[in-house]
């Protein structure tokens, strides 16, 4: 697993 | 946040806000498929559960709680109003969401990001919010119900699609480092699966006069 990104989104 | 994605989340939040006046207005949800809707309240609980311990924004926790909130009012009509639930095409909505469900849940616990509960959940909800409209787009197959508004319905759904498209290939050439390929590769996914669908319109429209195009 990579880096997990950041859950700004919806 | 930029203009593509502050614009993709207003059209997903019309396309419900729509889909809900369609309910109330005429009393009825023919062409709605409950088990679509059912698949996004599992999509947007499954991924809005950092609600709980993750502050991002008063806008990003007020869409979350709105997309939670409003998709659970559309399965009460659906499932529970007097009037409405009559109008339910129950006998023609048979997806079987299992199949969308289940490979779903093994996808999510093979590709992710970080192997935690949290995360997992999240990515299903990823995953399976990509196919989760494939229980609609048999049922309107199925019945040719293809009244205006729930063609605007799925029109402004495919808009937030394609605005979330732009809005992260904007990010990607504005934000340094910025990449999230799991979101990526299931959205484009799920546009793709939009495109059929708008496909599906264009011919029942030029088939049939009285079917119109969302203007």
């Amino acid at each position: 697993p990579d880096q997990t990104p950041p859950k700004d989104e919806l | 946040m930029n203009i593509f994605r502050f614009a993709g989340d207003m059209t997903h939040l019309c396309s419900i806000v729509v889909l809900l006046l369609k309910i109330e207005a005429t009393k009825s949800c023919a062409g709605v498929s409950l088990r679509t809707q059912e698949l996004y309240a599992v999509v947007f609980v499954s991924r809005y559960l950092d609600l709980f311990f993750t502050f991002i924004s008063v806008y990003n926790t007020v869409m979350k709680v709105f997309f939670i909130t409003s998709s659970f009012c559309i399965i009460w009509y659906m499932r529970h109003h007097r009037i409405v639930s009559q109008t339910y095409d129950r006998e023609q909505d048979t997806f079987r969401v299992a199949f969308l469900v289940v490979p779903c849940i093994f996808l999510a616990l093979l590709v992710n990001h970080e192997f935690s509960m949290v995360e997992v959940l999240w990515t299903f909800s990823i995953y399976l919010e990509s196919v989760a409209i494939l229980p609609q787009l048999i049922l309107l197959q199925r019945t040719f119900n293809v009244d205006t508004l729930t063609s605007n319905y799925v029109f402004l759904l495919g808009a937030y699609r394609a605005l979330y498209i732009l809005n992260w290939l904007y990010r990607y050439f504005t934000e340094p480092g910025y990449s999230q390929w799991i979101v990526w590769s299931s959205g484009t996914l799920q546009t793709a699966i939009y495109c059929d669908f708008f496909y599906y319109y264009v011919v029942s429209w030029r088939k049939n006069e009285r079917l119109s195009l969302p203007s």
